[in-house]
């Protein structure tokens, strides 16, 4: 039975995702930095 | 990060945990094999060692910087993370470095538009001055893997961070591969003097020629050339771009008779993993009777004066352009690679020129995609350029689809798709076609591997996927595909690819050596990887556990050495499961759950500044309670000795004056009668 033909899939849905658009909304220092404690932060 | 105590022994533990994505799994031992390549940092599973990364999926990509010797130190991989380049990002973190922009001189390289910037997020621009953070004395780098890209937490659509040299402006925030000066900052801070699985490079620029020697009982000799009249008319380091210096070997089988013959051999290497991948360009301007044959010779105690093994010929027609070849090898003992030169029964004006050769202990890709006049090639296919039809090592049968976006009037980037077609073994192949990982590498064509900045992704083949049809994603191509014909005219099936529109954009393609001499190679594998759909072995203590050991736990760190207190036994082997007693066993705090004389019990995390105790690890004691209580000790031990000190005295005193008293009253008549 002929099927219709399947799109390619784009993993990225058409984006050029950097570190910083993955994360976006996470609270993470720099964009990609997690900290122990809030004491290192302020070391 | 300044201080010592940040550094990881090198081999670096790590834990891959079952969270994460396959895809990711397989591209974190990609990106360590990139490590192991270009600095002298090693990873090994965990075996117990009190701190060690565990890599996971959570929300985002993160890790923390440094070492931070808290036994489990996390690395998040999650969705849209599996990027090779977004992982040697992380693995840079732990292992101690922060973003490039945010060195303590970077204001004399970037300008930050603050007024651009996402209302709130001004401290993500922060500097470290030169007592939190080292730039190594290295030169400020815009083309580091740890740079921001221009965009970082803009506001709107103009760069947040625009660079005093405008021609870096599109070049900072590369994501495909460490920089030289992110190798030279990593080996600095590692004290890299060698790399693990490194052999060597040559280009033949030099009359040394790498140490490469001339062979005996041949009839011939290679000659050291900068050009020959009928091809190459350039090497192809330097592609005839400086003037003077691009030389390469060349074999003429312009002259002589037939079966003359004449090798070349390198020099000696020892190799440590026992497999090794190498890589050349050669030119081959003969008739193709001609050969080209790859032999190694190696050196046992058996035969001290070492054997000859043919591995392979070079199985590339003449042609008027540089050609790349790949051959694995697997080599255990002192061995030398010996390039013979023979010339076949045809009329023959040119010869057999090899240059940028590479030997490395890693694994060869297992198919080469060579496109020639990529731009133009790219043009004449409407954008779309399909490999030619290629089988995994295990008989799936697939193309690779580059897809250029926009058109010649705007910049246009790069797209790169994985698809499968039917082929001659698919009746006897597993389908949906399961956890196949397919790896594309848009090859940088820089003589020198380490310097090698190459383009990779990778997808994987999910059995579950499904269609919007309903169908599986990865099924036979010829009940998902699309039927079409090849050149040759043989019908054949197409399935649906899986990739990405971003691999590459317009300006980086064009960037280094991407296209040299206007031709492009992609690099091509696909592996089983089933074998990481199961859990990584866990460390198990082993019989000899049961009797305590009081311990320290040396670790090295080039440089230092760090000795860790582990309370408890010392956990020595590693073995696949987790021992049933510790099952139903919970140790809090990252605790780990040993079993001693048939009981389970935990063995708690430690620091040098705190530590767990607790049957299950529960409570917290830091180095300051300690401090506390000893302090508070001596002053309660003092108080009462002192207390007790003026008692003595007090009632000696009181004792003394009674005895005088009565001595006064009544004196002692001996004394009397004396006189």
């Amino acid at each position: 039975v002929p099927v219709p033909e399947l799109k390619d899939v784009d993993v990225d849905g058409g984006k050029n995702l950097d570190i910083l658009d993955v994360n976006e909304g996470l609270d993470l220092f720099e964009g990609d930095i997690k900290f122990n404690e809030v004491s290192e932060l302020n070391s | 990060i300044i201080g010592e105590q940040y550094r990881w022994p090198i081999p670096v533990p790590y834990f891959l945990e079952d969270s994460l994505e396959i895809n990711a799994k397989a591209l974190v031992l990609e990106a360590f094999e990139r490590y192991r390549l270009k600095s002298c940092i090693d990873f090994k599973p965990w075996e117990g060692e009190t701190n060690y990364i565990s890599v996971f999926k959570d929300s985002g990509c993160y890790s923390y910087v440094g070492n931070l010797r808290r036994g489990k130190q996390q690395l998040s991989l999650g969705t849209n993370c599996d990027r090779i380049a977004t992982i040697q990002h992380e693995f840079l973190h732990a292992l101690g470095f922060w973003h490039e922009q945010s060195r303590a001189d970077r204001d004399d390289y970037v300008i930050i538009m603050w007024d651009r910037i996402l209302s709130g997020r001004e401290h993500n621009f922060n500097t470290y001055d030169d007592t939190r953070s080292s730039a190594l004395n290295v030169p400020y780098d815009y083309t580091s893997v740890m740079h921001y890209s221009k965009t970082a937490f803009q506001n709107g659509s103009e760069p947040t961070i625009v660079t005093r040299i405008p021609a870096f402006s599109d070049v900072i925030g590369q994501r495909m591969d460490f920089s030289d000066y992110d190798l030279e900052k990593l080996n600095r801070l590692y004290n890299c003097s060698s790399s693990l699985t490194f052999l060597d490079t040559c280009t033949f620029e030099y009359n040394n020629i790498c140490g490469m020697v001339q062979g005996t009982g041949d009839n011939a000799d290679w000659q050291h050339v900068l050009n020959i009249p009928n091809g190459p008319s350039s090497d192809h380091s330097n592609m005839g771009n400086c003037k003077d210096s691009g030389y390469f070997m060349h074999f003429s089988t312009a002259t002589g008779n037939t079966g003359h013959k004449a090798f070349l051999e390198s020099r000696l290497f020892y190799p440590k993993r026992g497999f090794q991948c190498l890589e050349f360009f050669y030119y081959n301007s003969g008739h193709e009777t001609d050969q080209l044959n790859i032999w190694i010779r190696e050196y046992t105690d058996a035969y001290p004066n070492g054997t000859l093994t043919f591995i392979s010929t070079v199985d590339g027609h003449p042609a008027d352009y540089w050609q790349l070849y790949h051959v694995s090898l697997n080599v255990s003992n002192k061995f030398r690679v010996v390039f013979e030169g023979v010339k076949g029964n045809g009329i023959s004006t040119g010869g057999f020129s090899i240059d940028d050769i590479n030997l490395s202990e890693t694994r060869c890709p297992h198919h080469v995609w060579h496109i020639r006049n990529f731009t133009e090639e790219s043009a004449k296919q409407n954008g779309s350029l399909y490999s030619p039809p290629l089988y995994s090592k295990d008989g799936y049968a697939f193309q690779v689809l580059i897809r250029v976006t926009g058109d010649a009037e705007k910049p246009y980037d790069l797209g790169i798709y994985f698809l499968l077609i039917s082929g001659a073994n698919d009746d006897t192949l597993q389908w949906p076609c399961s956890l196949r990982q397919a790896t594309m590498v848009l090859m940088d064509q820089n003589p020198d591997i380490r310097k090698r900045m190459s383009n990779l992704r990778s997808i994987t083949t999910d059995p579950e996927y499904k269609t919007s049809n309903d169908l599986y994603f990865w099924d036979r191509p010829d009940r998902v595909g699309t039927p079409l014909t090849f050149p040759n005219g043989t019908q054949y099936f197409r399935g649906p690819g899986l990739g990405t529109s971003a691999y590459i954009t317009h300006d980086r393609l064009h960037s280094r050596d991407f296209l040299k001499g206007g031709d492009a190679f992609i690099l091509l594998s696909v592996d089983d990887v089933t074998y990481l759909n199961s859990s990584q072995p866990t460390p198990k203590p082993t019989a000899a556990l049961t009797t305590q050991s009081s311990g320290s736990n040396t670790t090295r760190v080039p440089g230092i050495t760090t000795t860790a207190l582990i309370s408890g036994p010392s956990i020595t082997t590693v073995e696949p499961n987790v021992p049933n007693h510790c099952k139903d066993y919970e140790c809090k705090n990252d605790g780990v759950c040993t079993v001693e004389d048939e009981k389970p019990i935990c063995r708690c995390k430690v620091t040098s500044d705190w530590w767990y105790v607790g049957e299950r690890c529960e409570k917290r004691v830091s180095s300051q309670d300690t401090v506390i209580i000893a302090v508070s000790s001596s002053v309660t031990i003092f108080v009462v000795m002192l207390a007790i000190t003026l008692v003595s005295v007090y009632c000696l005193k009181k004792k003394h004056k009674k005895q005088l008293t009565r001595v006064v009253e009544n004196p002692p008549l001996e004394k009397t009668s004396a006189f």
